[in-house]
C-alpha cells in the first residue's frame, strides 16, 4: 500500500527542471525526513588552489559540479527519473531491506577544455569530455 | 574545491586532508585531466616570457574550443570541435639552404615528436610560418610547397615526400598555414624520431628563391612569429588515421 500522500500534488509544471533545482512532490527542496531531493549541487575545482598555475594557462580552475538528494516515490517527471527509477523506488517502499532507492546521478554531462605546458614546452590543448554535470537525476 | 561546499550532515565529522593525502587526491586529478604531473622548470628568462607565437595560437583556441564545450556530445563537427586534443610544437632547429648555396634553396625545420601520446588519431596537422612583404625585387606570384624529409642520403639529396603547395605574391604579410597532415602516418611508425619539414619557393618560372629574401620568418624572428606546428588528435581505439 502506497504511503498516503501529505498533500495535493503541485499542479504539473512543464517546465525543465532548471539544473540545480529538481522540485520532487514537495514544494520546496526538501523530500521525505528532511532531506534533499536529487538536484545538482556546485563544486568548484580550482587549479589556483591546487597550485597549478605555473604550467595550466587556462582555465583556472571549473566547475564539475555532483549530484545528491533523495530518490523517494513518486519520482515525478521533474526528477529526471527513468521508468526503471520509478518502477524501483516503487518496490524500495514495498521491500525496503530488499531492494535500494535509485540513485542520484547526471543525466547530462559535458566537457571542458584545459590549456597548459607539456615537459617540452609544447602547449597543449585537451578537451576534456564528460566532466561537468549538466543536469541530475533518478536512475 | 573553491566553491561553496555542502555543510556534512550533523554528527559527521569533518575530516580534513592530510598533506599526503590532499597530495594523493591532486594526483588522481591530474591523471584525469591527463596534466604533467610535476611543476613547469623555473620561469624562462624575460626575453622569453614575451607572448610566443604557438602560446597565443593555442589560447585563441582555448577560447574557441570552451565556447562549445557545452555542446559536447552533439554531432562532432569537422576540425576543432572533432579533437579531443591539440597539440603545438615549438620549432627546434632550423637548417636553411640560403644564397651563396647551390640551388635549390630552402628553409628546413624539425621538431620532437616524443611527446606525442599513443592511441590518439592526428584529424590535421599544419604548420604555420609567418611572411613579411618581400623587400627583394621578386616576381609578384610565389609558390611556397612543404616537403617531409622521409630520409638523408649521404652523398645525394635527401629523399622528400610532397605535403603542400601555396601560391601568394611577394608583397603579401601574414601567417601562411600549410597542410602537414599527410606526414602523420608516418610518425605512429616512428614516434620516436623528429619530424623534418623543408620549405622551398620557387617563381612564377620555376626559378629556387632564398625563402628568407621571400620574407618567410624563421626561428630569428620575434617570439611571436615564430614557425611553430599545431596537429589535432582525436583519441581513437585504433591508431590509424581516418582519412580526411
Amino acid at each position: 500500500a502506497v504511503r498516503s500522500l501529505r498533500r495535493r500534488l503541485p499542479k504539473k509544471s512543464n517546465e525543465l527542471p532548471q539544473p540545480n533545482k529538481l522540485p520532487g512532490i514537495f514544494d520546496d527542496a526538501h523530500g521525505s525526513h528532511g532531506r534533499q531531493v536529487c538536484r545538482r549541487h556546485e563544486l568548484y575545482v580550482s587549479f589556483q588552489d591546487l597550485g597549478w598555475l605555473d604550467w595550466v594557462i587556462a582555465p583556472q580552475g571549473y566547475s564539475a559540479y555532483y549530484c545528491e538528494g533523495e530518490c523517494s516515490f513518486p519520482l515525478d517527471s521533474c526528477m529526471n527519473a527513468t521508468n526503471h527509477a520509478i518502477v524501483q523506488s516503487l518496490v524500495h517502499l514495498m521491500k525496503p531491506d530488499a531492494v535500494p532507492k535509485a540513485c542520484c546521478a547526471p543525466t547530462k554531462l559535458s566537457a571542458t577544455s584545459v590549456l597548459y605546458y607539456d615537459s617540452s614546452n609544447n602547449v597543449i590543448l585537451r578537451k576534456h569530455r564528460n566532466m561537468v554535470v549538466k543536469a541530475c537525476g533518478c536512475h | 574545491g573553491g566553491g561553496p561546499s555542502p555543510h556534512p550532515p550533523a554528527g559527521c565529522p569533518q575530516r580534513r586532508l592530510g598533506p599526503r593525502e590532499r597530495r594523493d587526491l591532486q594526483r588522481e586529478i591530474l591523471a584525469v585531466l591527463g596534466l604533467p604531473g610535476r611543476p613547469r622548470p623555473r620561469a624562462p628568462p624575460a626575453a622569453a616570457r614575451l607572448p610566443a607565437s604557438a602560446p597565443l595560437f593555442m589560447l585563441d583556441l582555448y577560447h574557441a574550443m570552451a565556447g562549445d564545450d557545452d555542446e559536447d556530445g552533439g554531432p562532432r563537427e569537422r576540425g576543432l570541435g572533432r579533437a579531443d586534443l591539440v597539440m603545438s610544437f615549438v620549432n627546434m632547429v632550423e637548417l636553411d639552404r640560403t644564397l651563396g648555396h647551390q640551388e635549390p634553396h630552402w628553409k628546413e625545420f624539425r621538431f620532437d615528436l616524443t611527446q606525442i601520446p599513443a592511441g590518439e588519431t592526428v584529424t590535421a596537422a599544419e604548420f604555420r610560418i609567418y611572411k613579411l612583404p618581400s623587400t627583394h625585387p621578386l616576381n609578384r606570384t610565389l609558390h611556397v610547397s612543404m616537403f617531409e624529409v622521409v630520409r638523408e642520403q649521404a652523398n645525394r639529396e635527401s629523399d622528400l615526400f610532397f605535403l603542400d603547395l601555396q601560391t601568394l605574391r611577394a608583397e603579401d604579410e601574414g601567417w601562411l598555414v600549410l597542410d602537414v597532415t599527410a606526414a602523420s602516418d608516418r610518425w605512429l611508425l616512428n614516434r620516436n624520431k623528429d619530424l623534418g619539414l623543408r620549405l622551398f619557393v620557387e617563381t612564377e618560372d620555376g626559378r629556387s628563391v632564398d625563402p628568407g629574401l621571400a620574407g618567410l620568418l624563421g626561428r630569428r624572428a620575434p617570439r611571436s612569429k615564430q614557425p611553430f606546428m599545431v596537429t589535432f588528435f582525436r583519441e581513437s581505439p585504433n591508431p590509424t588515421r581516418v582519412p580526411r
